[in-house]
Parts: C-alpha cells; sequence; structure tokens
C-alpha cells in the first residue's frame, strides 16, 4: 500500500463539459427542491425540524429545557452579602456590563445573580430617538431587511418561514378551528357600527361593551374567558395548548366603559392607529397592503447586557403566541450552523398593528435565558411543562382585547417598557 | 437570547443600522 502510494503516478485529465454541467444541474435542482419543501401538519402549521451539522444534533440530544432550569434554580440561589460585589463585578468585567448605569447602584441589594441579570436602570440613562422604530433591547443587529415569499433570512443562503415564526397558517392550507365556549363569544366587529369623537372612529359596540350583530355569516368567534379560566389554561396547558385555542389573558374589562374610553382615544391618537382598522381574527395570515413592504430585523442580547426589553414603536399588542420549543443557544455561531433555529426554540410571538399595518415583536428564549416575561400578561409562564407535550409549531394563545375596549388590545408607547429575559 | 421584529411599513422605509452593529434601547433602527 505504501508503494503504491508512492508511486503511483497521477494522472488528470478534463471531464466532458456536458458531464460538468449536468452534475452543476443536478446539484442546483436538488438545493431547490430541498429548501421548497414544506410539512405541514393537519392545521395547516409548517412542521419544522432539526437540520444542520451533525454537531447541531448532538446538542439537539441534551436535555436542554432541564439544564436551562437547573441553570436558573441556581443562579437564584441568595449569595452572602459580603459577595455580591465581588461577584457582580467579576461578572461585569468579564461580560462587559456598565455598572454605573444601573438601579440600584448598591450591589449588596441584588440578593442573586439571577436578580442582578434582570437589573433596571436609571431613568434617562436610555434616551428614546425621535424615529418611528428604536431598539426595544441593548443588543447587537445579527440580520435585517425585507421578507420575500414569506422567507426570513436567517443568514446568507439560509431562510425560515415566516409563517412558522408566528404560527400563521399556510394559504393554501384550511384553517384552523377555533375552539371557543358559546357562553362567552363574541362575534367579529361589524365595520358598520362606528362613531366618531374628535376625528377619530371607534366602534359603538366596544364602547358599550354590548355583543356585536355578525356580520354577513362570515364573523369568526373569538373566546373570552374569567381571568381564574385563563390562569389555569395558562398554567396547567390543558385547556388551550393546540393551535388556535383562545384566551383572554388582558386586564379584566371595565365596568365603566365610557370613563376609559376618553384615555382610550387619547391613546389612539398617540398610537396613531384608526380603531375602525380593527379585526378581531386578523392573524390568520400576513398579508402586505400595497404599497408597503414586510421588513424583519433580529437583535441578539449577549450575556452581559441589559436583558429588560422595551416598546420599539407606537402600537398595540392583539395577542400573544407562546411557542414552547427546544432552548438551543441563539449565538451567532449557532445562527449559523442551525436551519430554523428561531423557529424551534421557545418563543413569545406578540402580534398587533402599528400606524402602518402589520406589527410583531418576537422574544426568543435561549439556553441560558428560557423565561420570558411580559408585563402586562400575568398568565404567562415560559420554560415549564414538557417539551413532548408541545409538538414544535403549537401555541397557546391570549388575546388583549380587555386592555383597551376601543384600541382592542394593549397600547404601548415608544420605549415602554414590555418585560424581560430571566436567567433559567 | 434574541428579538425579533417583523413588521409592515411603507416602500419608503429605510434601516438605519447595520449587521453587527451594537444598538441600546431607544436607539434608532429605522425611519421613513
Amino acid at each position: 500500500l505504501v508503494e503504491a502510494w508512492q508511486n503511483t503516478p497521477t494522472k488528470w485529465y478534463p471531464l466532458p463539459v456536458a458531464a460538468g454541467a449536468l452534475l452543476l444541474i443536478v446539484i442546483q435542482y436538488r438545493r431547490k427542491s430541498t429548501a421548497r419543501e414544506v410539512v405541514v401538519d393537519e392545521h395547516g402549521h409548517e412542521v419544522v425540524k432539526l437540520k444542520g451539522p451533525w454537531h447541531v444534533h448532538v446538542i439537539g440530544a441534551l436535555p436542554l429545557r432541564n439544564l436551562s432550569r437547573v441553570w436558573g434554580y441556581v443562579n437564584s440561589l441568595e449569595l452572602p452579602v459580603w459577595f455580591r460585589p465581588i461577584g457582580f463585578r467579576i461578572y461585569a468585567a468579564a461580560f462587559g456590563c456598565n455598572l454605573d448605569e444601573i438601579d440600584p447602584p448598591d450591589l449588596t441589594q441584588y440578593a442573586s445573580l439571577g436578580e442582578f441579570f434582570y437589573r433596571k436602570l436609571k431613568d434617562g440613562a436610555r434616551p428614546i430617538a425621535d424615529a418611528v422604530l428604536v431598539s426595544p433591547a441593548d443588543g447587537r443587529v445579527l440580520h435585517f431587511g425585507v421578507i420575500k415569499d414569506g422567507r426570513i433570512e436567517q443568514v446568507k443562503g439560509s431562510t425560515y418561514s415566516l409563517d412558522a415564526l408566528l404560527g400563521v397558517a399556510r394559504p393554501d392550507s384550511p384553517a384552523p378551528t377555533p375552539v371557543h365556549f358559546p357562553e362567552h363569544e363574541m362575534s367579529e366587529v361589524d365595520h358598520r357600527h362606528f362613531a366618531e369623537i374628535n376625528g377619530i372612529e371607534y366602534s359603538l359596540h366596544e364602547l358599550l361593551g354590548t355583543p356585536t350583530p355578525s356580520s354577513s355569516g362570515t364573523s369568526t368567534p373569538v373566546v373570552q374567558s374569567s381571568p381564574a379560566h385563563s390562569e389555569d389554561a395558562a398554567h396547567t396547558g390543558t385547556a388551550a395548548k393546540r393551535s388556535g385555542e383562545r384566551i383572554d389573558a388582558s386586564v379584566p374589562r371595565d365596568q365603566s366603559i365610557p370613563e376609559t374610553v376618553a384615555q382610550d382615544v387619547s391613546m389612539a391618537t398617540e398610537v396613531g392607529i384608526r380603531p375602525t382598522a380593527v379585526r378581531r381574527d386578523s392573524f390568520t395570515s400576513v398579508r402586505t397592503k400595497p404599497g408597503n413592504n414586510t421588513y424583519f430585523i433580529v437583535i441578539y442580547l449577549a450575556p452581559g447586557d441589559y436583558h429588560r426589553f422595551h416598546s420599539p414603536a407606537a402600537w398595540v399588542v392583539e395577542r400573544r403566541r407562546h411557542f414552547v420549543g427546544d432552548l438551543f443557544s441563539v449565538s451567532p455561531w449557532m445562527a449559523k450552523r442551525l436551519e430554523n433555529l428561531f423557529v424551534l426554540n421557545e418563543r413569545v410571538a406578540l402580534l398587533g398593528r402599528w400606524k402602518h399595518g402589520f406589527f410583531s415583536m418576537v422574544p426568543v428564549g435561549a439556553t441560558n435565558v428560557g423565561s420570558i416575561k411580559i408585563n402586562f400578561d400575568q398568565t404567562l409562564r415560559t420554560n415549564v411543562g414538557k417539551r413532548r407535550d408541545h409538538p414544535v409549531g403549537t401555541f397557546t394563545e391570549a388575546v388583549y382585547s380587555g386592555a383597551s375596549p376601543v384600541l382592542n388590545g394593549q397600547p404601548l408607547m415608544k420605549g415602554d417598557e414590555m418585560g424581560g429575559f430571566c436567567l433559567g | 437570547s434574541t428579538i425579533v421584529l417583523v413588521f409592515e411599513a411603507p416602500h419608503d422605509f429605510e434601516f438605519a443600522v447595520s449587521a453587527g452593529q451594537k444598538v441600546k434601547v431607544g436607539q434608532m433602527l429605522g425611519d421613513l
């Protein structure tokens, strides 16, 4: 073998041009057919599977959710007071935290690393720019651009589905049948019944809190349930764990609705949304209006960054979808190697609208930060329950219609604190 | 952790950041 290896002459000769061209065509065809292959479940939602090199599959075999919870538990342990300033200063030096802007500045007041990780900033530490879209968090811009053919580019040459990210059924599939409770059923807003105050139109039925008449047989029922039911559903996952099921997790509707209308109308003016645009069931698909594009931007938060997130624009959050998923690292290293990373991981899709149309914000969890908090949604519990009980693509949905009768959702101004990521 | 924003905006919307750039809360991401 050694002799053959050393003494056999290498003779190079050209392949016929036609054979080379044919090979390239076959490779290109296979690549295209693989990229376009989409598997959907019976609800029309795309089924996403783990794809990537062998080391991604090795990481995927690890009990990441359990590791994340252990990590959270360890970091919630109370540290001795004498150790806190030393420990947090070492952490700050290692991960580049600016201790001059934290509130409170006294490091002994943070009982654990988990508390320090979820620290607040002093008022005025983050001035809000005069622009329509501002950063919701401290971090690094990974990628941004225009969404084409319903695909978001993760890295150069690798895309994932917008529908899968937000839990939207594919247009060519039958819509999921919503599960609802007849005693609480309300019909879709009838666009014929609106009044006008200070130049802003609003629904009379929203104003008065009365059920709306069905509109030409095309109405879609919307679930409204008591707070107790919402809590049960969110905690146990038994009542609302399949896609298409909804609960109302917003603040219970105030009985004195007329008193809140002035505030809501004022907020509508600031947010720049005409309440007539409200459709209660507007997220079965994302359609871009003529003259508009659908854009995306991805921001990565490193371990040392401030981990609360704020509203990036003036908008109304109409609903949230909690997708129980894996908890892979979302570092740029992993984003380059694991396809569909942001669709596989646990995430909370907040869906709503702003003055230009559709708007959504999706905090995506990771191994070290599996817990996502939303300040105006006390029923949300992330990184709990078993992964096998929640197939990829399924979600629990809550609607915030009770938060503002006129705007039909939770209004947020630019820079408002919305929630954050916690360790574990 | 990561935050993905997906939104509709007019054609003349322009991002004011570049890939890899560090940003802070409230910093301009884009404008019309």
